[in-house]
């Protein structure tokens, strides 16, 4: 069902409009259950869509669901997407989703990076931060990923325009970055957040800014060692969990340390499949695979989510 | 439309804190022209850099002088992004 609905093949990669289109066509499917919202716009002024899953009224507790804020980093987009159509074809036909959605609401932000996404695939595939320019500077682009309000331009992020991790000229400098924030401080009801990067296998939580370890440790750790463990149930994908820092680096202004910080208490990370075999050229014939094994992590944490209401 | 005709990745394993350093410095060698992929952080961590053809020869000597062990996991860059291409292609409509 999720292969080929309508036009829409998830087994291959696509373009921003096709993928905007497709978001649409989720919404109109499901009118009672699924909605397309533009919360912004990026700097080259594209629109910047979330589909809102919800089946209530009133801002209730919700989860956040980000992919491909770096933008060539397709298999994030290709999973996000894929992930959409799983929400609202499982709704009423599995039990986890159906009393997560009964409850809770549910929004997904398929492509963060909507410039930086159409930029990849019309100028250089490994293209990674948002076009933004700043007058003076050569250099075009920030890392989206360095630019949240958490231990801003600290460690792991460069000061240098140039650097593909450059934190920016200031906190939310960033269009996409800051209509994200926005959103989330004016909801005020978020209980998880979860980014979908690529590549190398990884499940991380905060902190990324500093290796002393959250004071949900242990509750984040076991959720991530569980969720992990789902995920290779399906094909034998290996994750490794831990914390931003002590996992990959240091690295400071990301979004999850910026959830976090902003009394998210759920907030992680993914590293989709590939040990580097393909960088970010994961081949399209693994779009599904991947989608279907990292589907079974996020159904764990965000039962678990459900589960622990605070 | 950027091209990378001829550029190889190499995935570099390190063993120890001195192998780090060493690579550090081919990571400031700007003439190299890198593209580093996943930096080296911790000798657990491969490291996945790009390295144009102009640069082959020379990041192969530095790595062999300095026994870093590697692989090439793509020969031809530009062979998979024609390939992805391809493929897109022919999925739309």
């Amino acid at each position: 069902k999720e292969r080929n609905n309508g036009n829409f093949n998830y087994g291959a990669y696509h373009s921003l409009e096709e993928l905007y289109q497709e978001m649409d066509r989720i919404a109109s499917d499901y009118p009672n259950l699924a909605s397309r919202q533009e919360i912004g716009r990026s700097f080259e002024k594209r629109p910047l869509y979330v589909l809102k899953f919800s089946t209530g009224k009133g801002k209730r507790p919700a989860i956040w669901l980000n992919a491909g804020i770096h933008s060539r980093e397709w298999i994030s987009q290709a999973t996000g997407i894929w992930i959409a159509r799983k929400i609202v074809s499982d709704y009423g036909n599995e039990s986890s989703i159906t009393s997560i959605l009964d409850e809770m609401d549910i929004f997904l932000m398929p492509v963060a990076n909507p410039d930086g996404y159409v930029y990849s695939q019309t100028k250089n595939r490994f293209w990674r931060k948002t076009r933004s320019r700043v007058p003076g500077i050569q250099c075009v682009g920030v890392d989206p990923n360095r630019n949240w309000n958490a231990s801003f331009s600290g460690e792991g992020a460069s000061n240098d325009p140039c650097s593909e991790a450059y934190h920016g000229p200031k906190p939310h400098s960033e269009i996409e970055v800051k209509s994200v924030v926005d959103f989330i401080q004016n909801h005020g009801n978020f209980k998880s957040f979860i980014d979908i990067h690529s590549y190398s296998q990884l499940l991380m939580y905060p902190y990324g800014y500093t290796c002393k370890h959250p004071r949900d440790f242990a509750e984040l750790d076991q959720v991530a060692h569980r969720a992990a463990k789902a995920l290779a149930s399906l094909y034998g994908t290996s994750y490794r969990v831990g914390p931003i820092c002590s996992t990959i680096y240091m690295a400071s202004g990301s979004s999850i340390d910026w959830a976090y910080e902003n009394g998210i208490k759920y907030a992680f990370t993914f590293e989709l499949r590939d040990t580097g075999h393909y960088g970010f050229l994961l081949p399209a014939q693994q779009i599904l695979p991947t989608a279907e094994e990292t589907w079974l992590a996020l159904k764990v944490i965000m039962k678990h989510v459900h589960h622990h209401l605070y | 439309k950027e091209k990378f005709n001829g550029h190889q990745v190499f995935q570099i394993k390190v063993r120890d804190g001195e192998q780090m350093n060493k690579l550090n410095e081919l990571v400031n060698m700007e003439n190299f022209k890198l593209n580093f992929w996943k930096l080296p952080t911790t000798p657990k961590r491969s490291v996945d850099v790009v390295v144009p053809s102009s640069s082959l020869k020379l990041v192969k000597s530095f790595l062999e002088s300095h026994g870093l062990e590697y692989s090439i996991s793509i020969e031809d860059l530009q062979a998979l992004l024609d390939e992805e291409i391809k493929e897109m292609k022919h999925n739309r409509g």
